[in-house]
């Protein structure tokens, strides 16, 4: 192989996805995970730190582009060559990685045709960084492609790789060139989903709770995507209404600075002031930018001019852009620009006809209307309409959370349903959570309501 | 059997777009001779972790159409180089 040629002389890299997949089933937000942990790999074990950045200035800038993009470098359309990367240098492209967008790029797929992003791209910033290709099997700086390397939150270099690395950087101070470093929790980074695999069979931990059997502690919209509370959990659907995941993920990982021990949260908004995040619990509150907590929080809600017992919803009504709270069959009307409580308030509930008095949460979403959440049905109620819209409630299973008409009755009745077929369905509210013990879900994953 | 033309010429495209190959010379667009050819066929099964045989056999072929990363293996003098 040939000698590296060049490494970057500082340690701070920033980086950028620039332009991405154009018909790719990757997401924005996946596309940008897989890249911060292809990245990650390698600052794991050197002293580089990658930041990602939103200027034209980052040092690896990233692009997905086709056939010639005038780097000298054409992409020749499926297979071939899929990407690319300019080493360490000077030069105003050093750093910069291309992938080919005429690939299928996939990340976590059973296809067996598709080109996993996550692997093409630890290679590509192996480059980036200063190493050549190398003939070694267990390279991941192979020129081949050689398919998925595994879990990007688990992956773990090949020695030969790391040495080639270390030689050019060292070692990073935290890590012994024999032990991998513990994951730290602390940085900012774009959320990783765990895409729906084809499995048909999932082990259900007896703690996790079941989306299609569930009455949500909290929903909200949040940066154009749903997010649906329940418990320690959440499940989350992108802006089309598509679950991110069967499974759900844990608030306190997501949401970092959320006690650890909190059990549940009650009601969920963002503020259209400054689009910030605001977590209600009990008589506290905490306000997030982004996914990370603000300094200063909890604090009391009476901030918000609300009595001490919490709130039970909120959600920013489109049409007045005021933010309402309910609690009970009271609620509140708050300016979020002004930071002050209307007068006048609390009022008895409901202010739209047709929805209950008492609600387990509220929000609005895309498509300018509102919608409220009690037990296991939804409302909805069109833009600046004060009442609920005919044929409501509906199930806010099959509705949101991509479950079938069985489903929606309970993970009892999806393990039947794989059995016998019976098509016997328990009344809402009636679930015996005794036959839920099954331990398992059965889930096709191929629904396609509401997406 | 012999490698069939258009295999050939396959080759050598790739075997000079990622390394093994120096470059035709634009100006007397002088071909390469069958001995640079056999070694560089050979360096590149050799990298790719086949047997070394110089020859352009399918397995050889079948590597050459695997994807694979746009930059080159080998830095060969007078070759067009990334960076």
């Amino acid at each position: 192989t040939t000698p590296a040629l060049t490494k970057w002389n500082k340690r701070n890299l920033s980086w950028r996805v620039r332009t991405f997949p154009r018909d790719s089933s990757l997401g924005r937000d996946t596309v940008r995970a897989l890249m911060y942990y292809a990245l990650k790999v390698w600052s794991d074990i050197t002293p580089l730190n990658f930041h990602e950045v939103a200027g034209s200035n980052a040092d690896i800038q990233i692009d997905f582009s086709k056939a010639d993009h005038n780097d000298g470098y054409p992409f020749d359309g499926p297979g071939g060559t899929v990407a690319h990367a300019f080493f360490p240098g000077d030069h105003h492209t050093a750093g910069d990685t291309h992938f080919d967008d005429d690939e299928a790029w996939t990340f976590r797929s059973s296809d067996a045709h598709g080109t996993d992003l996550f692997a093409v791209a630890v290679h590509e910033f192996g480059h980036a960084i200063g190493l050549t290709h190398i003939s070694a099997i267990q390279s991941i700086m192979r020129p081949y492609y050689q398919g998925p390397v595994g879990d990007p939150l688990k992956y773990d270099l090949p020695y030969e790789d790391k040495v080639r690395i270390w030689q050019l950087y060292g070692v990073r101070e935290s890590v012994s060139p024999t032990a991998k470093p513990e994951a730290t929790e602390t940085d900012n980074h774009p959320f990783l989903p765990e895409l729906p695999d084809n499995r048909t069979t999932v082990p259900l931990r007896k703690d996790v709770p079941h989306r299609c059997n569930a009455n949500f502690d909290a929903v909200a919209q949040i940066r154009g995507e749903a997010f649906f509370f329940k418990g320690k959990y959440f499940w989350r659907l992108t802006r089309d209404r598509h679950l991110v995941s069967l499974q759900p993920a844990q608030i306190h990982r997501f949401w970092r600075g959320l006690p650890l021990h909190l059990d549940s949260v009650d009601a969920v908004y963002e503020r259209t002031s400054d689009h910030k995040i605001v977590f209600f619990k009990g008589d506290r509150y905490w306000v997030f930018k982004d996914n990370n907590v603000e300094e200063g929080y909890p604090r009391p809600v009476s901030d918000f001019s609300l009595p001490p017992g919490g709130i039970d919803a909120a959600f920013s009504w489109a049409h007045n852009d005021k933010t309402y709270f309910f609690k009970d069959h009271l609620y509140w009307r708050y300016d979020d620009h002004a930071r002050r409580m209307d007068p006048g308030y609390p009022a008895e509930s409901p202010l739209w006809r047709g929805i209950p008095s008492i609600l387990d949460d509220a929000m609005r979403w895309s498509d300018g209307a509102s919608y409220f959440f009690r037990g296991k049905d939804y409302w909805k109620v069109l833009d600046s309409e004060l009442e609920a819209a005919p044929g409501y409630p509906q199930s806010t299973a099959k509705d949101w959370l991509v479950c079938s008409d069985l489903q929606a009755d309970g993970p009892e009745n999806e393990v039947r349903a794989e059995g016998a077929r019976t098509g016997a369905r328990s009344r809402p509210g009636q679930h015996d959570e005794s036959r839920s013990d099954s331990g398992y879900e059965v889930c096709s994953c191929t629904s396609d309501a509401s997406s | 059997p012999a490698p069939r033309t258009e295999d050939l010429s396959l080759g050598v495209e790739w075997l000079s777009r990622f390394g093994y190959l120096p470059p035709p010379d634009p100006v007397t667009g002088q071909l390469q001779t069958q001995e640079e050819l056999a070694k560089a066929i050979a360096a590149m099964q050799r990298f790719g972790g086949l047997e070394a045989t110089g020859v352009l056999d399918e397995a050889t072929l079948k590597l050459m159409k695997t994807p694979r990363c746009s930059l080159p293996d080998l830095a060969v003098p007078g070759a067009r180089r990334k960076r």
